[in-house]
């Protein structure tokens, strides 16, 4: 499967694979490990899982979140400006993954490359970890809260298309029964009118036609302006859950662990001047506690860099959280649309 | 240099990407 991407800044159409937007997810997490950078859609169906997904809805359903995941990205603020997304969406050439990792490796990580990096700490708010800590939770329940709301928008988009369907089929099964030419038997036509009644049910097929595709705009409209933007931030939320679990496990556990190898090295120290060992080890030593001195500096600088962009990243999310009122938005205007257009068509049905 | 000034409306006009499958 390739995709077409097409990026409006860059005015510019690019083919993607499935494995290039893989390895561009890869080389912007080594480039980017403290920010919120979005994950990918399985590359396949998951085999062996019940599941009631066809293959053609797994495929649309990866096409939209690498749509998401894309869209994300080029939105951040930092990502948007980095030569790596600007390859992905304008890179021509015949291998743009060797030129993903080309422009990752020449660039180095962003604490390498950011201009504050070494005193990040500076610009941290005394309070930091208690405002991350808040931050975190009203952030945790806000996507909780979110996930239900996309649950039910999802299925209400669902219904709106199996109302098209049902409605379609009603109009149909009308018009079948006001087709039925057979001639009814004296006892019927002599009491009832059903003979004329009969002839007019055909037409109405026509107004459950329309009623139906009504109904199936709805959907789609709920879908697509709906769902999919709950999906939008939702990815984005998910993004930030991952990245505060990187930020405790990734960066503050290597910084544990160094110092803990640094407290090893010091008694080693200690016991080999006590026992007098021979100076060229006792040099080898000292020289290596000196390297694991530096190594746990340039590891409290990146934590106190990682911790900055964990601020500005948590920052990203609040200025998110208005995307709320766009989608309630979307969701008031297609409900009024639906019902006011279906209205207009009972009512036509009404005589 | 750690606060994002920047609205909602300035991020999502930053770029808007389709992603469209090849048939």
């Amino acid at each position: 499967v390739e995709y077409q991407v097409t990026s409006q800044r860059y005015k510019i159409s690019v083919y993607r694979r499935y494995s290039d937007f893989d390895v561009f997810h890869e080389v912007l997490l080594q480039r980017f490990a403290y920010r919120v950078v979005p994950a990918l859609p399985p590359k396949r169906m998951l085999k062996g899982v019940l599941t009631s997904v066809s293959e053609r809805e797994f495929i649309e359903g990866r096409r939209r979140a690498l749509g998401r995941f894309i869209n994300l990205v080029a939105c951040h603020p930092f990502f948007s400006e980095d030569e790596l997304v600007k390859t992905f969406l304008t890179f021509n050439g015949s291998d743009v993954q060797t030129k993903l990792r080309d422009t990752c490796k020449k660039t180095g990580d962003e604490f390498m490359t950011h201009r504050i990096a070494t005193q990040a700490k500076e610009y941290l708010p005394a309070d930091i970890q208690a405002q991350f800590s808040t931050s975190r939770d009203v952030i945790r329940n806000i996507h909780n809260s979110f996930q239900k709301l996309r649950d039910r928008a999802e299925k209400m988009a669902d219904r709106s298309k199996e109302n098209a369907t049902d409605l379609l089929m009603f109009g149909r099964e009308l018009s079948t029964l006001g087709s039925d030419a057979s001639p009814l038997p004296s006892l019927a036509s002599s009491q009832s009118t059903w003979g004329t009644l009969r002839q007019s049910l055909k037409s109405l097929s026509v107004e459950f036609s329309v009623l139906s595709d009504k109904a199936a705009q709805q959907g789609r409209r709920e879908e697509d302006d709906v769902v999919e933007k709950l999906n939008f931030f939702l990815d984005l939320l998910q993004s930030y859950r991952d990245l505060c679990e990187r930020h405790e496990k990734g960066v503050l556990h290597e910084h544990q662990k160094a110092l803990h190898k640094y407290s090893v090295m010091k008694r080693q120290m200690m016991s080999a001047t006590v026992q007098s060992k021979e100076p060229a080890s006792v040099e080898q030593l000292e020289s290596r506690i000196v390297q694991q001195e530096s190594a746990i500096q340039t590891m409290e600088l990146r934590n106190y860099f990682s911790l900055f962009c964990l601020h500005q990243e948590t920052q990203l999310i609040f200025t998110y959280l208005p995307i709320t009122s766009h989608i309630l938005g979307a969701f008031v205007n297609s409900q009024v649309q639906g019902h006011r257009e279906m209205g207009e068509v009972w009512n036509e049905l009404q005589p | 240099a750690l606060t994002i000034s920047q609205t909602l409306d300035q991020l999502l006009s930053r770029d808007t990407v389709q992603v469209e499958l090849i048939p």
